[in-house]
């Protein structure tokens, strides 16, 4: 474990709070996109599989537990929770994120690492992980002004897997452990989808103004 | 084993 990978983790920890506070404090969600929760909880289901069978840390297991029990929370908070749903923007959420699950399980099924459920279920995690932030940012550039707690939310999200792509550099000179390529051309892939968001963030923390993202 | 190390991260 070092320090990128650590920052990595707490970065994509401190975007699950973040959403928790926003959901807990305000008991609303709006600008919160539900299929993007869905694809997630659906990124460490598939992801975490091995969970209760290969026990690395208890760190490891720790998270996993964190993600996976977080964002099916946030998903039920979203579609049960009598007061959050109300707020929900189910009309400016309208991407088909149907396909991406599709598209993801296809890939996956043609190209990973070795043809084993766990394998193609990793990658299609990995595939999925990748694109869920869309039916997010499509909202956000649909709603127009997004408030603080959603844009940190985002922001954190993105930079996570940034922060694996460090760590996987560092591992690569460190101890020539040479990260899976899928996960590695997948999160970079990820990484650059936050791109204009990024440019966005960062304009709006210099002038000091509202997050806009042009529509 | 490589196999571990590989999915040791999250």
């Amino acid at each position: 474990m070092n320090i990128f990978r650590f920052a990595g983790d707490m970065t994509h920890l401190i975007s699950v709070l973040v959403l928790l506070l926003k959901i807990y404090a305000t008991k609303s969600c709006s600008g919160i996109s539900l299929k993007t929760q869905e694809l997630y909880a659906l990124v460490f289901l598939s992801r975490y599989l091995d969970l209760f069978t290969n026990y690395i840390s208890l760190y490891n297991t720790l998270m996993k537990l964190v993600f996976i029990g977080s964002s099916l929370a946030i998903v039920w908070c979203m579609r049960m929770h009598h007061a959050v749903k109300r707020s929900y923007d189910k009309e400016v959420d309208t991407f088909r994120h149907y396909y991406l699950v599709l598209a993801c399980f296809v890939l996956a099924t043609l190209v990973n690492e070795q043809f084993t459920l766990r394998e193609v279920c990793w990658a299609f995690s990995i595939y999925l992980e990748a694109v869920a932030i869309l039916p997010q940012l499509v909202l956000l550039q649909r709603s127009g002004n997004v408030d603080n707690l959603t844009g940190q939310y985002v922001f954190f999200l993105g930079a996570y897997r940034a922060f694996y792509i460090l760590n996987w550099i560092y591992r690569y000179f460190t101890e020539q452990y040479f990260t899976r390529w899928i996960a590695c051309i997948a999160g970079i892939v990820q990484t650059a989808l936050y791109a204009d968001f990024f440019y966005y963030y960062f304009i709006s923390w210099k002038n000091n103004a509202k997050l806009q993202l042009p529509a | 084993n490589p196999e571990s190390q590989s999915h040791d991260e999250l």
